[in-house]
């Protein structure tokens, strides 16, 4: 096979790129930022694209030392074998690159020295960085396997050239300018204006926060940083649609968006009066606690144009969870009932939860809520003795911030765990999480990462839901059986 | 039988499972088996081998010969081989592709 292209390319015209954990104590830190700029300038001298080093959380292009899991789901194996990673162009994670720190990498040494250069794994890195396949090609940069590719001659392979001119086109000469004088504009790094983000905590691996382009669903890493937008090429409208959805997904009810409903409240219920004044980009909610009310108007969202925060069977019957609500859904009736707070049927929740993350029903009747970095087990309404607990009982990492979904699967009856990009097998006997694990979410062909909520249905299949829609999933193909349907509310709330 | 224990003795670097999970791991078979626990073909197993031998520059016989092990043991990137293996791009772009195509 000669060169493969990944079909992603970069639409800005200058690609950032930073050196994210820069306290590497092997490593001389200007040392590897010189090699990663000759890497790239390589490409640059060969393909119409430009290259800008940047220290910030902004770049397009990450570059990391880590080793083992460090929180893509492609665990690094120590020395030898496996030396690094990239992913193809795109938001989030696309276009960094992961380099194994237990590999003996060679900066300055001569070519017959033991260990690795680093300037030949960057280059094969950022080849995928950029949107290049591995070639079959012995000569290749991009063959997969490690060898010395290129030997400081003027030129790259023949197929690596052409396969980055495929996606770049190649460098456009400048005229009218002595075109031997004129380099390529990479290798003018600009040292970036904007301060140096604040000192990392070394207590535990540094994960790049990652910015989206506004894609409405993408919200957290697996440690749960949330993503910022970032100056993309997307246009306004996307990114107030991103604001807005992130607002919705996070912010207390606005009465202009949704249904009033007033709910009766016990009188020694001492209600909080939430009011919410939205600014151009940011929600600000004042929490102020009056005297109680005989009633108060209390909004709920508008099911018929939501997300959920979860949706399970117990006891058979089907729960719907938004914010503080939940909806209980029985299939014989016509209409869609009214919500009611989930701490008036689940008591013991913290008073001042904002939402839950996921809930399911275990194979001990146990009914499980996930809010944040605990849990709790209820024995129907009433929450165990000793709960909530943290999620590294569970044998999960601390990285992990929170579950966004559990889903006991109706393939093989399993439980399992999702967060962010990785899944985990949870076995209900030991209460832990198998050793095999986390993998990558890409393992359920079709889902994508950072879902909200998966659960198995009556009719024995598994539903996946992001955002405001979901997919149905095929079990024994491990990928969704249809395309997105992008509205949940008709078939599950009934609207 | 001395054609079994020789044939047993080439894989003494590495068992079979090592190599059903390098052959995953770049893409050369099917992830989704590890979950589904589904049962795996002999043919399929030596064609995941074959393309391997195939992409490494190596003789294509879907056995895990000498050869072939050695290539599975050189330090190599982590990225797989398989040219529509979404593993390391942002799914949902994938979909995004899809639903424009």
């Amino acid at each position: 096979r000669r060169y493969v292209i990944q079909g992603q390319k970069w639409q800005n015209p200058i690609v950032t790129y930073s050196l994210v954990n820069q306290t590497m104590s092997e490593l001389d830190a200007g040392q590897v930022r010189r090699i990663l700029h000759e890497a790239l300038g390589l490409w640059a001298q060969h393909a119409n694209i430009n290259f800008r080093e940047v220290y910030s959380t902004d770049a397009d292009i990450q570059v990391m030392f880590a080793r083992k899991f460090h929180g893509d789901g492609y665990n690094f194996d120590g020395p030898g074998k496996i030396l690094a990673h990239a992913f193809y162009p795109g938001t989030g994670i696309g276009g960094d690159a992961h380099f194994d720190a237990d590999e003996k990498w060679l900066l300055n040494e001569p070519l017959d020295a033991e260990g690795t250069r680093l300037f030949d794994v960057a280059v094969h890195e950022f080849g995928h960085s950029l949107g290049l396949g591995h070639s079959s090609q012995q000569d290749a940069i991009m063959f997969p396997w490690h060898h010395i590719s290129y030997r400081g001659k003027d030129t790259i392979p023949e197929d690596d050239r052409l396969g980055i001119q495929s996606i770049y086109g190649p460098r456009k000469k400048i005229y009218g300018k002595n075109p031997e004088r004129h380099t390529p504009s990479t290798t003018t790094t600009t040292t970036t204006t904007t301060p140096a983000p604040p000192p990392r905590p070394t207590t535990r691996p540094y994960y790049p926060v990652k910015n989206t382009t506004g894609h409405p669903w993408e919200g957290l890493y697996p440690h749960g940083r949330p993503y910022t937008t970032r100056r993309t090429t997307t246009t306004t409208t996307e990114r107030s649609h991103h604001r807005e959805d992130e607002e919705t997904r996070y912010r207390t009810q606005l009465p202009a968006t949704t249904e009033t409903t007033t709910v009766r409240h016990r009188p020694h219920h001492r209600p909080h009066h939430r009011t919410t004044t939205t600014t151009a980009m940011t929600t600000t909610t004042t929490t102020t606690t009056r005297r109680p009310y005989r009633h108060r108007t209390t909004i709920h969202p508008n099911p018929c144009n939501t997300s959920f925060d979860a949706i399970t069977l117990i006891r058979n019957e089907l729960f719907i969870f938004k914010d503080r609500w939940l909806w209980r859904m029985n299939e014989n009736d016509l209409h869609r009932p009214t919500p009611f707070e989930i701490h008036r049927m689940f008591f013991g929740l913290p008073a001042d939860f904002e939402r839950i993350d996921t809930v399911y029903e275990n194979k001990h009747q146990k009914i499980i809520f996930f809010i944040g970095k605990q849990y709790y087990v209820f024995n129907s309404q009433y929450l165990e003795p000793g709960y909530p607990r943290p999620l590294t009982d569970l044998g999960l990492p601390d990285s992990i911030e929170r579950i966004d979904a559990a889903l006991v699967w109706s393939h093989n009856n399993r439980t399992y765990l999702y967060s962010g990009r990785l899944y985990w097998k949870f076995d209900e006997d030991t209460n832990r999480v198998e050793l095999d694990y986390p993998r990558d979410m890409s393992m359920w062909r079709g889902i994508g990462y950072n879902i909200d909520s998966a659960f198995q249905y009556r009719d024995g299949k598994t539903y996946f839901f992001k955002g405001r829609g979901y997919w149905r999933f095929n079990d024994m193909n491990m990928s969704i059986a249809h395309e997105y349907q992008k509205s949940s509310a008709r078939r599950w709330m009934k609207c | 039988k001395p054609i079994e224990r020789e044939r047993r003795s080439e894989a003494k670097f590495w068992d079979y499972d090592d190599s059903q999970k390098y052959l995953m791991q770049f893409g050369y078979l099917e992830k989704s088996n590890i979950e589904t626990g589904n049962l795996r073909t002999i043919e399929e197993l030596e064609q995941a081998v074959r393309s391997l031998q195939r992409f490494g520059g190596l003789k294509e016989t879907g056995t895990v010969d000498e050869e072939t092990l050695a290539l599975m043991q050189r330090p190599r990137c982590g990225a797989p081989d398989d040219k529509d293996s979404l593993d390391f791009r942002p799914s949902y772009e994938v979909r995004l592709k899809r639903s424009r195509s």
